[in-house]
């Protein structure tokens, strides 16, 4: 059964895809998977479609796991997806929520990177595809959306951390999550999970400029960051991108934001730096359990706040 | 399979715009293979940055002439990766 999984642990893309079929199987009127396109390796990129009937309804989308060396975010999405089919039914909110949304949750965004991080360099953090000209393989996949491309806080150096790509969308991890809100249509949230550094972020990050809805933004992410420190006292900041970490060009939340998905957030969790990317896994469970308080209310308010 | 025996995660906190600039030029240096996990940006905000066994010295002297200030996150990366790689195969263990 999808419980018998060890959640408390980091696992490999094997360990995790196949994990992602028991819990079909064990919710099969709520659960599916969708193949939303392929890596560049091959890899089939998978997404966990929460749905309790209806088409086209209004959609909540989170990822995870597209830095693949921040290993913390794949290991609490998959104890939220967990966590939303067990609790449907159970608890009020994710059932009102299911009742009248669907929820697409991709827990590993960039599978050749993940694959790298436990095959070869453990530090890994882009894609894995080729640059014409360059020795250095990959691109950051959280710098080559659509939005302010190439502008500050990414770099043109394929051997750069931050590389924006040679175009937008240029890295298909990327191209198919844009497909897929694109064709969805109706997708009112985009929640992107990272680490490190405990943070809840939105946009913008391309520009200083606050963005129109600044302000509801700022309010929402106060008491998420609220409800999230009082299960285990854990600290975060929220913000603008730009303003709480830096500028960065080419974003998730960014681009989503730009193409009217309201409610778009960057999550950044544990811890703030005495392991960074290296968490210990004695800590994904108290992570995933204070993060489900702030995903909860940011779900909530996109139901109860339709646009 | 990379190892990362000897390489050390420095927190660095800048106090001026001078020192963030310093360290985006030490970001420059390719050669250093300087893996930032948090990058320069503003005086107020904290740098990480993983630093290559080799290039500990080097760095460690440089942000010292320099009179910025640091402190070290993470003594032996390759520590905390043994650790993580026993915990994995300890769950796939008690699995079986």
């Amino acid at each position: 059964s999808s419980r018998a999984f060890d959640f408390s642990s980091y696992h490999t893309l094997d360990e995790i895809y196949s994990w992602m079929d028991t819990l079909v199987e064990d919710h099969p009127g709520l659960v599916s998977k969708i193949r939303i396109g392929q890596s560049y390796e091959g890899r089939d990129l998978l997404v966990l479609k929460f749905s309790t009937g209806g088409s086209a309804r209004p959609a909540i989308w989170v990822d995870t796991g597209i830095h693949s060396r921040e290993w913390i975010s794949q290991a609490t999405g998959v104890w939220t997806a967990n966590k939303i089919a067990e609790e449907y039914g159970r608890d009020p909110s994710v059932t009102a929520l299911l009742d009248n949304m669907d929820v697409f949750l991709e827990i590993i965004a960039n599978p050749d990177g993940f694959v790298f991080t436990h095959s070869s360099d453990r530090m890994w953090r882009k894609t894995r595809s080729p640059n014409t000209g360059s020795t250095c393989l990959g691109v950051d996949p959280n710098r080559n959306w659509d939005a302010g491309f190439g502008g500050d806080g990414s770099s043109g150096d394929p051997c750069s951390d931050i590389y924006h790509g040679p175009f937008p969308h240029s890295e298909r991890e990327v191209k198919a999550i844009v497909d897929f809100i694109r064709g969805h249509g109706n997708v009112k949230s985009v929640i992107s999970i990272h680490s490190y550094s405990q943070m809840l972020l939105f946009p913008y990050g391309y520009t200083s400029v606050p963005s129109p809805d600044y302000q509801e933004m700022n309010e929402l992410a106060k008491k998420a960051v609220s409800d999230l420190a009082a299960v285990y006292g854990t600290k975060y900041t929220f913000g603008s991108i730009a303003d709480t970490i830096y500028t960065a060009a080419g974003t998730t939340v960014d681009w989503a934001y730009d193409q009217g998905v309201k409610y778009s957030f960057t999550l950044e969790l544990r811890d703030t730096g005495r392991h960074g990317f290296l968490l210990p896994s004695s800590q994904i469970l108290p992570t995933a359990t204070e993060t489900w308080q702030a995903l909860l209310d940011i779900m909530v308010h996109v139901l109860e706040h339709p646009y | 399979l990379e190892t990362f025996v000897g390489h050390q995660v420095l927190r660095i906190k800048t106090r001026n715009e001078e020192e963030v600039r310093q360290l985006q030029l030490l970001e420059s240096l390719e050669h250093l293979e300087l893996d930032f996990w948090i990058s320069p940006s503003a005086p107020a905000l904290p740098v990480d940055v993983r630093i290559p066994a080799a290039s500990v010295q080097s760095v460690k002297a440089f942000l010292e002439s320099q009179g910025i200030e640091y402190s070290v996150l993470i003594e032996d990366l390759q520590k905390l990766l043994d650790e993580e790689k026993e915990a994995m195969a300890r769950s796939r263990r008690v699995k079986r």
